[in-house]
């Protein structure tokens, strides 16, 4: 199965 | 203040078109340098990000820094209003947008090049957004695909009939994008091709390393609709970061859409 992260996975929120 | 004019009006309606699906609201962040928008889509999984530099305007003035909360949908109606006289040439409209003193309207005047006696007056309510911003660090990407935005809309519209997702893979020999579903599997190969009459029917490949990564091919088919913007998509890979697909608007700047990757449990 495949999970879909968000993308505050990858990037900070400013 | 702020007082901008864009002769080629036709643009900013491309540009809703490209983005008001995956985003209902935004906020349009206008300061001396031009013209910026950044915003997630519902889900948090996409996100778009506009630049329209202040040079690529007719005419531009931004005495302070002012963000605009708008709906995105209500801003392509009006803006469509301005292409639907079959009369007046409706691809070019000018265009001058000045929100009120109080901030809460934003006034959008149309005046067509062609019958300059018609002048129509739109004014569309503002709206506070919360949004949050991402940071987005500059990267270096193990690929980066620069193909006809055509043939990759293509690609996405084909494959979204056969499968849900679409693995996209960068190796020595091309670009594949692939897809399965209950129907059966499909693979695309994209070659390197510079030998092309015109510039824009490239493809050129930059690989640093491979790279394999799988995207939900509902948020690409969505991006390809800025492709009236470019002749040309980048499409930049990194493994485990989200990818860019990115449509230059000439001499103006960009449409950037970032999508994160599906990660195997």
């Amino acid at each position: 199965a495949q999970n879909q992260p968000k993308l505050s996975a990858f990037f900070s929120l400013r | 203040m702020l007082e901008l004019r864009l002769v080629q009006g036709s643009l900013l309606k491309k540009v809703l078109e490209s983005i008001k699906d995956l985003v209902n609201d935004a906020n349009f962040d206008c300061s001396a340098t031009g013209f910026s928008l950044q915003a997630m889509d519902s889900s948090h999984v996409a996100l778009v990000a506009l630049l329209l530099r202040s040079e690529g305007f007719e005419h531009y003035r931004c005495d302070r820094n002012m963000s605009m909360g708008m709906n995105l949908n209500n801003m392509a109606k009006m803006l469509k209003c301005a292409g639907n006289d079959d009369i007046i040439t409706p691809s070019r409209p000018m265009m001058a947008v000045t929100p009120s003193p109080s901030c809460s309207k934003v006034q959008v005047r149309f005046t067509c090049c062609f019958a300059q006696d018609k002048i129509a007056d739109f004014e569309m309510k503002l709206m506070d957004i919360d949004s949050e911003h991402l940071g987005i660090p500059e990267a270096e990407y193990h690929a980066i695909v620069r193909m006809p935005s055509s043939e990759f809309s293509r690609i996405c519209k084909d494959l979204s009939s056969i499968g849900d997702t679409v693995v996209i893979s960068v190796t020595k020999e091309g670009v594949r994008f692939s897809t399965r579903g209950d129907i059966g599997t499909a693979n695309v190969v994209c070659r390197q091709n510079t030998t092309v009459d015109k510039p824009e029917e490239a493809t050129i490949i930059e690989m640093n390393e491979p790279v394999s990564l799988t995207f939900a091919l509902r948020y690409m088919n969505s991006f390809t609709k800025a492709t009236p913007l470019s002749n040309t998509v980048t499409i930049s890979l990194s493994s485990e970061l989200p990818v860019v697909v990115e449509y230059k608007i000439a001499e103006m700047g960009y449409v950037r859409f970032y999508l994160a990757p599906k990660i195997e449990d």
